[in-house]
């Protein structure tokens, strides 16, 4: 497969305008918090924002070339990844917090009213200070972002057909873009990356503990968070 | 069809160009 056209520059420039914007939970917070009433914030919050993460996704270049099945599974497997760095990126100049959004902030404390989150909530720590160390920047944020998208889906299935073919070379070509926007800080491309698999293991503790509420019924799912945590638990059991 | 209905929101989603905050 032959390089995209566009330089690692405009593609950064792309894919920062493509940012979502902030968004917040507006609800009136009752505190101390019930295993019940955190858990719907939090989901309430995450069906607000997989909203406009798929408009984001159609705005990184080339997305919407891909196609539609292509898509579709990128973002069924990357979901709570991104949902995640989304967190720790607000939450980064704010050691001990979760900025979820900012009208709703947690310290790890505040999870232990919900069964088995503190675990969660001390791998996000973890990762964000990680990130803290490392003076994360906004341009190496997106670019990240951008990777944990276009990366999710390119180990499950091989091509079967030519349009299948098709949309994986230029899935590959976009990847390169992304990492050619970072390559030349190798060192550092390095240890950002090495944080992908965390980000993907509390991704995954995540979508176990969720199904696991939606299965003892101690918060309702629905809508597109419903269809989207459905559609990642099928498919990895 | 089965991933668009399998995926419904979504493939909807993907599919429409109305501005994402007023669907938020």
């Amino acid at each position: 497969h032959h390089r995209s056209a566009m330089s690692p520059e405009e593609f950064i420039s792309r894919i920062m305008e493509a940012e979502p914007p902030e968004i917040y939970l507006m609800e009136d917070l009752k505190k101390p918090f019930t295993e019940a009433s955190m858990m719907m914030s939090l989901t309430n919050l995450a069906d607000k924002e997989l909203v406009l993460m798929i408009s984001w996704a159609k705005k990184i270049p080339g997305f919407v070339e891909l196609s539609l099945a292509d898509q579709i599974h990128l973002l069924k497997c990357c979901w709570l990844e991104i949902l995640m760095l989304g967190l720790m990126w607000r939450s980064v100049d704010h050691p001990g917090k979760l900025i979820f959004s900012p009208d709703f902030k947690l310290n790890r404390e505040e999870g232990q009213c919900v069964e088995g989150i503190m675990e969660i909530f001390d791998m996000l720590l973890a990762a964000t200070s990680r990130f803290r160390e490392l003076k994360l920047q906004r341009e190496e944020y997106v670019c990240l972002k951008a990777m944990i998208l276009l990366n999710s889906n390119l180990c499950s299935s091989s091509p079967q057909t030519a349009e299948e073919l098709e949309s994986r070379n230029k899935l590959l070509r976009l990847l390169d873009s992304v990492i050619d926007a970072l390559v030349w800080q190798t060192l550092r491309l390095g240890h950002l990356t090495m944080l992908l698999s965390h980000i993907r293991h509390v991704s995954n503790k995540g979508m176990d503990h969720l199904s696991t509420m939606k299965r003892k019924n101690v918060v309702l799912v629905y809508d597109l968070l419903l269809e989207m945590l459905d559609a990642s638990t099928s498919s990895t059991s | 069809t089965s991933l668009k209905e399998k995926h419904k929101i979504l493939h909807q989603l993907l599919q429409n160009s109305t501005s994402p905050v007023d669907l938020a």
